[in-house]
């Protein structure tokens, strides 16, 4: 599949926010 | 272990095992579960997607998993 560059922008942007989430919950964790 | 239900490990892990940029798309994910509830499925992608192990990509219905990249 290709991906146009907005949309690459768009994944990135969604992966980054994961990212956080990921990282507040681990961090409550602790 | 990583305190997921079952069904959320079961998603989460084919999540992850989808290479493609686009992820895997929830009538993929629907087909490889077969016979799980809908909204169940839903309910744990909810979950997954809250608490960071997965994100969705091109639209509201395609996943990848932030574990592993």
């Amino acid at each position: 599949v290709c991906l146009t560059e907005e949309q690459k922008r768009k994944i990135e942007e969604n992966r980054q926010r994961a990212l956080a989430r990921r990282a507040e919950r681990l961090a409550a964790q602790r | 272990t990583n305190g997921l239900t079952p069904h959320q490990s079961q998603i989460l892990n084919l999540i992850k095992s989808c290479r493609g940029s686009e992820g895997m798309a929830f009538d993929d994910l629907k087909a490889r579960l077969h016979g799980m509830n809908v909204n169940t499925i839903k309910q744990a992608l909810e979950f997954l997607s809250n608490e960071g192990h997965i994100y969705s990509t091109v639209d509201e219905d395609h996943f990848k998993s932030t574990d592993g990249d």
